[in-house]
């Protein structure tokens, strides 16, 4: 169980570093253990530095960072532990337009092997969808699904 | 391919039988606030197993079943099954495409179904153990929920980690 | 002491429930003690009712209907108490198009006599301002203020 | 009309003497992730009182401390400074314009000063006693937070709205 999990952190450490380097397009990251002596009960530290910034507790990260952060750890997971599927809901709620794009960059490497499911209200993450469905509440309480076309999100965003 | 198929009736905003088809790639879900979107991300939790009613938004597990609007009366049981294709054998069973029902009516019985046959709780966890496949905190992000790997204590951190161990 | 409790709870509760369903457009909500007999130490719960939908618990409310809630709570307390400025970081973060010409609607009613500072990017947002900044990080680690007039906001947005 | 004026330099991202003037009505700040928006908003709130570093993001009140990068040392001292126009007399003194200024050194020392004169943390918090400024939980919404109010438990929820009382 130990040696796992020593394989498991460092191979995550590594993935982690990596992906991060890339979302950030610079910086550095690491991810350390609270208690290194003791694998079976260490908790894990974050480390993560934007590009130009010098190194500071991930408090004071910025809301856009550290939900980049939060993305790089998740990829770096997925990496170790593919899973089949993936669901996320309103992700890119606080990226800007540049990070979304590297965001959906990140994303796209992973389609092959996994199947995301996205809510956004983002007009940019909606483009790299294959399929798409619309939900409302025409009768009041009751939800509907209805299937789009890209070019009917286009519209049907507009009207929203 | 992996999700074939989502069908969910009397769950949650869900008051008819609803279907949604998957294809390979991204599926992209759009709507208006409050319309149904994250309930759709509850139902696959709540398929998959998902015990705790607080992770699913609720306060105790009957709140999934819909609870009716000014003209509609509520739901007597909440019912989703996931179509999973499984030409690629990840799970451990021969059979080609496998459909998980959960059901849980008003009184509290709760059903669990393997390709319509009733089957129990345990058996679920057990098809899914070791496949990725199941609510860890990597596959399913929730809503608002993103950075809670970086607000998280370091031990909380690591549970997380040992998921993908 | 009791007695400032009691005026301000029945005028928070009554502007609450006024804002509510004009945020909403319908529905119904209301604000009650825990302890109605010892209002020194009674709690505040909120209940919540967007239109067309039956009663429940507001954990099963949406990320959006949160907001709005959220929202109408504040400016209850704002009428109660004005205070002469009002800053906003990313408020419309979750709210679909529709819901966010509501809350600017709103907004603009207090705007004579609170000054409001309000981060956003959301491009719909930005179009009740009268004064806009951009900070920029040409020199990376380092953040400067530019002043930019509305037209200027419309291209820097695409740049973004 | 409000605040006039807001003055930074040395405090989190902003290194050198940042400067916006305000007008009245809604004044909109836009920017790329992590470039200092919310910094601003730290900004108004530590002028104005704030003595819990963790309300500012901190761990530890000199994490406010322009911090250096790459090609700038990090600064000796962070200051704000907040120009209040006061014709309305809504600040119960004679004077038309306060500026607020607040300091703090590497070494821990801190300072406040009404119009360029020292004073005590109490003076200010007295200037602002009963006027609705001050960072009440409905003046200041911090990203993320805006539903903290429906998330807090009936008790947290009676606090803010004794603060309106
Ligand atoms: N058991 C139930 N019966 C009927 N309606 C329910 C039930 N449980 C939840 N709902 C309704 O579902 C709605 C929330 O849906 P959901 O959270 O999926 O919205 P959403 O599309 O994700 O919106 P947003 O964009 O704001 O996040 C609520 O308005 C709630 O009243
Ligand atoms: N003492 C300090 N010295 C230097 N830089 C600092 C200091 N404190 C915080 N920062 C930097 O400020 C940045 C965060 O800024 P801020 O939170 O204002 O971003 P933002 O514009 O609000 O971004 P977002 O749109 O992502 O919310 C971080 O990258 C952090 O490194
Ligand atoms: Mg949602
Ligand atoms: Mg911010």
């Amino acid at each position: 169980c130990l040696r796992l999990f020593k394989d498991a952190f460092s191979e995550i450490r590594h993935n982690f570093i990596e992906i991060f380097r890339r979302l950030f397009g610079g910086g550095s990251a690491d991810l350390s253990l609270t208690e290194p002596d003791n694998l079976m009960e260490s908790g894990i530290e974050i480390i993560a530095q934007p590009p130009g910034k010098k190194l500071s507790h991930i408090s004071l990260l910025s809301g856009g960072e550290r939900v980049l952060t939060a993305i790089a750890l998740m990829f770096a997971l997925f990496l170790r532990k593919p899973s089949p599927f993936c669901v996320l809901d309103e992700i890119d709620a606080s990226l800007d337009d540049a990070n979304i794009e590297l965001f959906k960059a990140l994303l796209m490497e992973f389609v092959p092997d996994v199947h995301f499911i996205i809510v956004t209200h983002n007009k940019r993450t909606m483009m790299m969808g294959t399929t798409f469905y619309g939900i409302t509440m025409e009768e009041p309480g009751v939800s509907k699904v209805i299937s789009l076309q890209l070019d009917e999100i286009e519209s049907k965003i507009s009207l929203d | 391919m992996f999700f074939k198929r989502l069908e969910i009736n009397g769950f949650k905003s869900f008051a008819r039988k609803t279907v949604l088809e998957f294809q390979q790639g991204v599926t992209i879900i759009v709507g208006p606030n409050g319309c149904g979107k994250s309930n759709i991300f509850d139902a696959i939790r709540w398929v998959l197993g998902e015990q705790a009613p607080t992770a699913l938004r609720a306060t105790k597990m009957s709140d999934v079943i819909f609870n009716g609007t000014a003209h509609i009366k509520p739901a007597n049981f909440a019912q989703v099954s996931l179509v999973i294709d499984n030409r690629s054998s990840l799970l451990p069973v021969e059979i080609k495409e496998i459909v998980i029902t959960r059901r849980l009516f008003r009184d509290g019985e709760s059903q669990y179904l393997i390709n319509r046959v009733p089957c129990r709780l345990k058996d679920i966890q057990e098809l899914f153990m070791d496949t990725g496949i199941g609510t860890t905190a990597y596959s399913m992000m929730e809503q608002g929920q993103v950075d809670f790997i970086i607000n998280a204590r370091p031990l909380e951190r690591r549970l997380i980690l040992d998921e993908a161990a």
